[in-house]
């Protein structure tokens, strides 16, 4: 493994989004490790349309009724893949944009797909395995625990305490090894999130959390990779 | 400390904070007026201003605690500074709490990381 690994210079993240007032980080999560699987099978780095999940994907958890994709009153990102895979693809952000709003009309056009699924799997909680599937697979689609996440605006957060019950979808983007805090002249290692809350939050829309914490705010516990199709860039 | 007539040093070293709190607090009106500026806030009426200046104080208050607890993250005013930690959970956050993995769930490969 590299001890230093970021998706982003190697072109397979879309920029910054924002969901706004909406609870829709679930597709934003699902819809980033489609766009890096996609990029990965075709060189092609194409924003993916979160809406779409929020108006066409009710997909329920086989195993909870409950739990199930409803727009911006929540869901996960790996009923969004099933959904995905069944459906056929995700079409492109500029041809079903984002509104943030749900309960709208699914307007989804089988003749615009920009990405599919070939498959998708969850990835050991290891955190070795974590980072050796971010580095072969592309992005990673996680949930954390986001209550240290409303007062964050930069640094390498490694809290002393934090909940492991996830409650955020994200995107895990890379890692580093000595990531530099300011206050405390201190060097960690840490994983790079992408956020869906606009660029002005965080470090321009990221996140960093430390790494080898054992499982800090939940983040090695729900770890899902996408694979897409292999198709040739129109 | 006076132990039998002898004076020696206090083992305990008082520590106290450079800054006042209070001092800091004074200018949260115009830490209010920035953030709403910075981040485009309005609010319907006074009433629900004055909602949220108490909001942002505690939020403060909270990323004060937070940087404490968090001291290799700078933790302060960020565009969720005007909500509570509920509002932040129901507005911001939608991740299904209930979720559990599938007995079908397809596990990724153990890959090699030795090299």
């Amino acid at each position: 493994l590299p001890t230093d690994f970021d998706w982003r210079e190697h072109g397979a993240v879309t920029p910054v989004k924002n969901q706004g007032l909406c609870g829709s980080c679930w597709s934003f999560s699902a819809t980033g490790a489609l766009e890096g699987a996609h990029f990965l099978a075709t060189k092609e780095l194409v924003s993916l349309s979160e809406q779409q999940l929020i108006d066409c994907d009710h997909t329920c958890d086989p195993q909870d009724a409950k739990s199930c994709d409803s727009g911006c009153r929540g869901g996960l990102m790996n009923n969004a893949f099933e959904y995905t895979l069944k459906t056929g693809g995700l079409m492109k952000e500029q041809d079903y944009p984002y509104t943030g709003r749900d309960r709208s009309v699914c307007k989804f056009d089988k003749t615009m797909i920009a990405a599919k699924v070939s498959n998708f799997s969850v990835v050991s909680a290891d955190e070795d395995q974590i980072a050796a599937n971010l580095v072969q697979n592309g992005p990673l689609a996680i949930a954390i625990n986001a209550l240290w996440m409303q007062t964050y605006i930069g640094g390498v957060s490694c809290p002393y305490v934090c909940s492991k019950n996830q409650d955020h979808g994200v995107l895990l983007v890379g890692f580093g090894s000595a990531g530099y805090a300011p206050l405390r002249l201190e060097d960690k290692p840490y994983w790079i999130i992408k956020n869906s809350w606009g660029s002005m939050w965080g470090e321009k829309g990221y996140y960093k959390i430390c790494r080898g914490s054992q499982n800090i705010c939940g983040v090695d516990t729900m770890v899902s990779t996408v694979a897409a199709v292999h198709t040739t860039p129109q | 400390v006076s132990i039998s007539g002898e004076v020696k040093n206090n083992p305990i070293k008082q520590v106290v904070r450079e800054e006042n709190d209070e001092q800091l607090l004074l200018n949260l009106d115009h830490q209010f007026t920035l953030f709403k500026s910075k981040y485009e806030k309005t609010y319907k009426n006074q009433a629900e201003h004055d909602h949220r200046f108490r909001v942002f104080k505690a939020n403060l208050r909270r990323a004060r605690r937070r940087q404490l607890l968090d001291p290799t993250a700078v933790h302060g005013v960020t565009q969720f500074s005007d909500v509570t930690p509920k509002e932040f959970s129901r507005k911001y956050l939608g991740l299904k709490r209930r979720f559990r993995l599938p007995n079908d769930t397809q596990q990724a490969a153990i890959l090699p990381t030795s090299e």
